[in-house]
């Protein structure tokens, strides 16, 4: 979903 | 991605195995806090576990794998191959007074009550303190050997590089994540007091060592 998508950073 | 993140992960990169390849060439880990170097395994650990289920990219993917290996090889080589030489009568922090506290803040400010969400939480914040066992067996002995000095400054550098990314992102994307940014502040804010001692002393090849 929208909110795990935005997890890109490490 | 922006050059910012790019070279704080990098330097994060470089943090990591500066450190291991010290312990590696010296076959000794004094003067390095094992109590840090399981909160950074712990940090993460818990956050990529989404390793296998949220792909973003092969850097992403690549880089949480190298971390999580190269660390949890740290971990090792300190308590089990040159268990001798771990210096445990300067690494006394109580963990425990990191862990916990982060562990009910992370319970009570997250964005999304899901135990993924919670445990990225959890680590974000452990991640801001996880330096402070290094920094106070450094406090204790008094003195840091120059490549672990160096070893911190790459560590420290990471996150306030992080900060740029974040304002970079929050200008240019519309991102922005008040959880990461307080906790990163933190984490940086912690280093100050090395950076300076850093950049006054290691920078003009003197070694380390704190006003007694």
């Amino acid at each position: 979903d929208e909110k795990q998508k935005n997890k890109d950073e490490l | 991605m922006n050059i910012f993140r790019l070279v704080g992960d990098l330097s994060h990169l470089l943090a990591i195995f500066v450190l291991l390849l010290k312990i590696w060439k010296s076959r000794s880990c004094a003067g390095v806090s094992g109590k840090s170097q399981i909160l950074f395994a712990l940090v993460f650990i818990t956050r990529y576990l989404d390793l296998f289920t949220n792909f973003i990219s092969v850097y992403n993917s690549l880089m949480k794998v190298i971390f999580i290996a190269s660390t949890v090889a740290t971990v090792y080589l300190m308590y089990i191959k040159f268990k001798a030489t771990y210096d445990s009568n300067h690494d006394t922090f109580r963990i425990e007074f990191l862990v916990v506290p982060v562990g009910g803040l992370a319970f009570l400010v997250n964005h999304d009550f899901t135990p993924l969400e919670i445990l990225w939480t959890f680590s974000i914040y452990l991640e801001s303190v996880a330096i402070l066992p290094q920094l106070f067996m450094i406090s204790k002995t008094g003195e840091a050997e120059t490549i672990t000095s160096h070893y911190l400054f790459a560590l420290g550098s990471y996150r306030a590089l992080y900060l740029l990314n974040w304002i970079y992102r929050y200008y240019f994307e519309g991102y922005f994540d008040l959880i990461a940014v307080v906790a990163g502040c933190v984490q940086t804010i912690l280093y100050c007091d090395f950076f300076y001692l850093y950049i006054t002393k290691v920078m003009w090849g003197k070694k380390l060592s704190l006003p007694a």
